[in-house]
């Protein structure tokens, strides 16, 4: 299936262009194959053309997507399992967004090799292996301060491509990756200055 | 030092109505009160008063909270003492924003009379006794929802003005009552929903 991330570009430019439409003669014309082998191609991932008009472009892009795995948004590892991540294994109200944690990695010989909530913990140096193999694309920083930026490096060069950051760092990544920090100790603080406006009103 | 409350109700109405200064003669008028047991009474809270023109209005009524300690924004309980409960009492980062976590309470013997990183975890029992006793005003719940209603409430009759809720049931409080919720589920979405916008561009 090397050729379906071929179609894919491809199809993102289309898009871009505005095409609502694709048709397998214009894709085997630009990479030079065979129509009958492009239609298969489509098939197999589940995109139906229509008679005279083609393949629905965004349908297409998400099916390619789909077939290879690529759109994973619902599955997260973590790396850190300490207090917080720990925590955070064991949490429920992730199912209700249809999220799910389905691997935690640490460097501590102490809890590698342990299941936390159901949650396999695995060495650091085994997700490098995992994540492209589980087709993730989610990572939860709870690691110390120290380790963040060093973790959220190979996360990146794993796949992950959306990282949910609970360490202090701002941590510097390519454009394409998405963040999301969560500062919980700003939060109390908010709490804490709007008790003190109360006072002085 | 039961007059001291009266004196802050009093300020604060003339603080309100645009004062700037207020003097010892007035409130001890409005209260039929000797003046001169009114300036003893404000000296003790710390403030001083300037001559011919009085106290400081804002300065006299910020002094009585401090003094009578109902201007503690910093110090907080936190009722639930369970995975993320015991992860929120290890965090360090709180004490950056000046504030700690100083009790924590539960239902489960099997925590009650334990410390958790410096914490002393008590029985719920006894929260009613401990929140007026050491004027803490900020409260943290991570209980089940189930119990997350009971448990404001019991917060909020002891003295509690400020409730920061990891639980998703929406708490049902008196209007004076500041609450900000953490919803690290939510959280956790918007970073899959980024990424899935990712996926369409
Ligand atoms: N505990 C909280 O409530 C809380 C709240 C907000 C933010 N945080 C932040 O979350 C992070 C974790 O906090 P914690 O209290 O769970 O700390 P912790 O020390 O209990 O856990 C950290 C874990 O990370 C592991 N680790 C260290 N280096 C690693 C590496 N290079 N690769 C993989 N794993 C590694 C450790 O072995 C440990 O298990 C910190 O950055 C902290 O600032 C914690
Ligand atoms: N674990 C997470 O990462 C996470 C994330 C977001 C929100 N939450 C929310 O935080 C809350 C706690 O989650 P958890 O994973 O720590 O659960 P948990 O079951 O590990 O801990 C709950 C604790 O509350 C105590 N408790 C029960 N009833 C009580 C009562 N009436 N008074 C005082 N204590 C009582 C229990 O004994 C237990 O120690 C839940 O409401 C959950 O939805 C948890």
């Amino acid at each position: 299936m090397k050729r379906l991330p071929l179609y894919l570009r491809l199809i993102r430019g289309l898009v871009h262009d505005g095409e609502t439409y694709i048709s397998s003669a214009v894709l085997a014309k630009e990479l030079n194959l065979d129509p009958i082998v492009v239609r298969k191609d489509l098939a197999v991932t589940g995109v139906t053309g229509l008679p005279r008009l083609g393949f629905p472009a965004k349908a297409a892009e998400l099916s390619i997507l789909n077939f290879l795995g690529w759109n994973n948004t619902t599955d997260a590892i973590l790396c850190g399992a300490g207090s917080l991540g720990r925590a955070l294994l064991g949490y429920d109200g992730f199912k209700q967004h249809g999220l799910s944690i389905v691997a935690a990695f640490d460097v501590n010989p102490g809890v590698i090799g342990t299941m936390e909530r159901g949650v396999h913990v695995l060495s650091m140096s085994e997700m490098e292996k995992i994540v492209p193999r589980m087709r993730v694309r989610l990572g939860i920083v709870t690691v110390p301060a120290s380790a963040a930026q060093e973790v959220a490096d190979r996360m990146v060069s794993s796949g992950i491509k959306g990282i949910w950051n609970f360490t202090p760092v701002k941590l510097s990544v390519p454009d394409d990756i998405v963040i999301q920090r969560v500062d919980l100790a700003a939060s109390l603080a908010v709490l804490s200055h709007n008790l003190s406006l109360l006072d002085r009103h």
